[in-house]
């Protein structure tokens, strides 16, 4: 699974994940990617992109939790992705990007490693894989 | 903070085995995807132009498990997802059970865009993508080396196969008791790792 998390110049959220699902899967099984609020949300406060055991992250609507929980409890992007990841989905099943219409872009996980990269206007730019 | 910013993934779940060129490779892989993003973005882009922009770039690497390099099924046939969300609109596209549409991603974009619907699978969703123009291969273009010899790894180990390997023997011995019951292609549930 791949997918891309952006809030442009003028603070618009957009999220995309595209994947090709499991190896040795079974015809007609579909994972979390296409499922709005499950692998892919985007609102007027964040956008997100979630990846890993498809069945847990439907489960958890991962991707709407985030935004949720920003919406409605106030809370930042790290703490809304910091409770999804850590409270809300079955541990080593998955994990997310996301970013916020303020500039923030954090990625969370509880398996082990993820594949990302990152960059934000003031420069700042990282890529990795493990914790 | 404000200002513009952008991420990229690549999936969940990788193998600590995984060799350290693929993981070189992969890092590239990504780094390239997110300056593609980023001049883009210096150019004024629209965040959902830039995601769609980002995601094609990735769906072309056979190292990730989307596009070109997609998983197989059970029956050694390709079938991919893909979804995209504008949030300043809360617009969205999804399609599902794709074999012959190049970019997935740029389908989902074509519903969230031209057509009253949010979601569009299989049959249906090969069609609109015919009446809508996006660019159609055969599916042999998605089946990668590397995903044949996957696949018939899984099936010798009648399990469903990570991205980057079989799970460790005895694994029935780790799942409840609960989930052995549930069975999806004749392995418990609980197989089903990260990807």
């Amino acid at each position: 699974t791949v997918g891309c998390v952006v809030v442009d110049a003028l603070g618009r959220c957009a999220a995309a994940t595209s994947t090709g699902g499991l190896i040795n899967k079974m015809c007609g099984r579909i994972g979390d990617s296409p499922l709005i609020g499950a692998g892919t949300y985007a609102c007027n406060i964040c956008a997100v992109s979630a990846t890993g055991e498809g069945e847990a992250i439907i489960r958890a609507t991962l991707a709407r939790d985030v935004a949720a929980l920003m919406e409605f409890k106030g809370i930042s992007l790290k703490e809304a992705v910091d409770c999804a990841i850590h409270e809300r989905l079955e541990d080593g099943k998955g994990g997310l990007i996301a970013v916020s219409n303020d500039g923030h872009v954090i990625c969370g996980f509880n398996t082990t490693g993820m594949f990302r990269a990152l960059a934000t206007e003031d420069g700042h730019m990282e890529v990795g894989l493990w914790d | 903070m404000g200002g513009w910013a952008i991420a990229v993934h690549g999936g969940a779940g990788i193998d600590p085995s995984l060799p350290l060129q693929r993981q070189e490779e992969a890092c590239q892989a990504l780094l390239s995807a997110l300056h593609l993003g980023i001049s883009a973005l210096r150019s004024a882009s629209s965040a959902v132009d830039v995601v769609e922009l980002v995601v094609r770039e990735l769906e072309l690497n056979p190292l990730f498990n989307s596009g070109c390099g997609s998983a197989l099924t059970a029956q050694g046939t390709v079938e991919m997802d893909a979804s995209i969300m504008d949030g300043s609109t809360r617009k969205c596209g999804a399609v599902s059970g794709l074999s012959t549409v190049k970019n997935p991603i740029s389908l989902a974009r074509l519903v969230m865009d031209k057509s009253p619907h949010a979601y569009l699978a299989f049959d249906g969703a090969e069609a609109f993508a015919r009446q809508h123009g996006a660019e159609i291969v055969d599916t042999s273009f998605f089946i990668i080396e590397e995903n044949v010899i996957r696949l018939k790894q899984a099936k010798e180990a009648k399990s469903i196969q990570f991205d980057y390997r079989l799970p460790s023997k005895g694994w029935d011995t780790c799942a409840s008791e609960a989930e052995q019951m549930v069975q999806m292609n004749g392995v418990p549930i609980s197989l089903y790792s990260p990807e």
